[in-house]
C-alpha cells in the first residue's frame, strides 16, 4: 500500500534468437545494460541473463564499465546487438552486459537491466544511448518521448516514443528549456508553499527530472524548512512522518518553472503505509546534499512529481514539457 | 507514428528490501549523478 514505486516496461528483445528482458526506463542515466551470463552474483542469479552466444547479431567491443546508481552499482562489458524496444528495432545498439552486481540491492529489483534515456554526454564509456540511435536511424516520427505514470494500480503507466498521447494529460503543456544537455535538467525559478513564494529559489535552483528515482528530492538546506511547513517529524533512516489525521491540513507545494506554478497536493507527496493494522504516513521527500553542477541548489523530480505531471522530453528542441496527468 | 510501451509499477528496491527486514541507510539520491566523485 505504499506509493514508493518504480516503473518498469514489458521487455526489450535482443535478436537473434530473441531474448527478452524487463528494463527500467531511466531518464536519470544514459546507458543500456542487462544482466548477463558473465555475472554469477546473487543479484544476477535472481534475473534473466543475456547470453550473447545465443545471438548471431551480437558483437563484443571489449570495453568495460562501472555504473553507480546510488541504490546499487555494477561492473560490465560492452557489446553491440540489435535491440527491439516496443517494436522499434535499433541496429548496432551498444549494450552493457553485467559481469558483477555486488550487494543485495539489485537482488530484489524487478528489472533485468536499465535503459537510460538522458543525453549521451553522461553515458559511461561514451556509448551511444538508445534514444540517440533511434534518432540517427530515423526510427521516430518525432524526436520525442513522454511518460505517463499511473497514480493507481500496477498497470496503466505508458512510455510513448515519437510523440505524446493527448488522452493521457489534460490542459496546457508548459515547456521549459533544458539547462544542461546531460541529464534532463531544468531551471526552477520559485518554490511556493500554499501559494506563497518562499524565495528559496530566488537565486535559481536546478532540477533533474528522473523517472529512475521514486522520491521528490529537495536541497538539504531547504529540507528542514519544508518539513517544518508540513509539520513532519524525522523518524528513522532519514524518513519524515506526519500524523495521518492531518492529511487534509497539509500544504500544497508548488514549483515555479518558466513562469508557471506547478502544484503538488499533499496526496501527491504523502505515502500511506499499513502495518499490523496501523496506518503510517511518510513524506515522499528526501534530501540531497549535493548541489547541481552550476552550484545552484538541486531538486530531483522523481516519480512523486511525475505521477502528477505528464512529462514530455523533446530532443529536437532540448526542452521539457509538463501537463497535468489525466 | 507513436509507439506506446506499457509500464508496470513495482515497489522500489528500498521498499522491497524494507519488506524483507533490511533497512537501507540513507544514501544521497544525487550520488547517481556524480560518478567521478563516487
Amino acid at each position: 500500500s505504499s506509493s514508493d514505486y518504480m516503473y518498469i516496461n514489458n521487455y526489450a528483445d535482443y535478436w537473434n534468437t530473441p531474448q527478452s528482458f524487463q528494463v527500467l526506463f531511466d531518464t536519470g542515466s544514459a546507458n543500456l545494460w542487462v544482466d548477463s551470463i558473465y555475472c554469477s552474483t546473487q543479484a544476477c542469479n535472481a534475473h534473466t541473463k543475456f547470453n550473447p552466444q545465443q545471438s548471431s547479431t551480437y558483437s563484443a567491443n571489449g570495453h568495460t564499465f562501472y555504473l553507480p546508481y546510488g541504490a546499487g552499482s555494477l561492473y560490465g562489458t560492452f557489446g553491440y546487438d540489435t535491440v527491439n524496444v516496443g517494436s522499434i528495432v535499433i541496429n548496432h545498439q551498444e549494450i552493457g552486459l553485467s559481469t558483477n552486481e555486488p550487494g543485495q540491492n539489485f537482488v530484489v529489483a524487478k528489472f533485468d537491466g536499465i535503459l537510460g534515456l538522458s543525453y549521451p554526454s553522461i553515458s559511461a564509456g561514451g556509448e551511444t544511448p538508445v534514444m540517440d540511435n533511434m534518432i540517427s536511424q530515423n526510427l521516430l516520427s518525432a524526436n520525442i518521448f513522454a511518460f505517463y505514470l499511473s497514480r493507481g494500480g500496477q498497470q496503466g503507466s505508458v512510455l510513448s516514443f515519437g510523440g505524446m498521447d493527448t488522452n493521457l494529460y489534460q490542459g496546457q503543456i508548459y515547456w521549459t528549456p533544458v539547462t544542461s544537455e546531460s541529464y534532463w535538467q531544468i531551471g526552477v525559478h520559485g518554490f511556493e508553499i500554499n501559494g506563497r513564494e518562499t524565495g528559496w529559489c530566488s537565486q535559481g535552483c536546478q532540477s533533474i527530472v528522473d523517472t529512475g528515482t521514486s522520491a521528490l528530492t529537495a536541497p538539504s538546506q531547504l529540507i528542514g524548512h519544508i518539513m517544518q511547513a508540513i509539520g513532519a517529524q524525522e523518524s528513522h533512516y532519514g524518513m519524515y512522518m506526519v500524523d495521518c489525521s492531518q492529511l487534509n491540513n497539509l500544504p500544497t507545494l508548488s514549483f515555479v518553472i518558466s513562469g508557471v506554478a506547478l502544484p503538488l497536493a499533499p496526496s501527491a507527496y504523502i505515502n500511506q503505509h499499513y502495518q499490523n493494522g496501523h496506518q503510517f504516513c511518510s513524506v515522499g521527500i528526501t534530501p540531497t546534499y549535493l548541489p547541481s553542477r552550476n552550484g545552484q541548489p538541486l531538486w530531483i523530480f522523481g516519480d512523486v512529481f511525475l505521477r502528477e505531471y505528464y512529462s514530455i522530453y523533446d530532443r529536437t528542441n532540448n526542452r521539457l514539457g509538463f501537463a497535468s496527468a489525466a | 507514428g507513436i509507439v506506446r510501451i506499457p509500464l508496470r509499477k513495482h515497489k522500489s528496491m528500498r521498499e522491497a528490501l524494507r519488506e524483507k527486514g533490511i533497512e537501507l541507510p540513507y544514501q544521497d539520491p544525487a550520488l547517481k549523478y556524480q560518478p567521478d566523485e563516487f
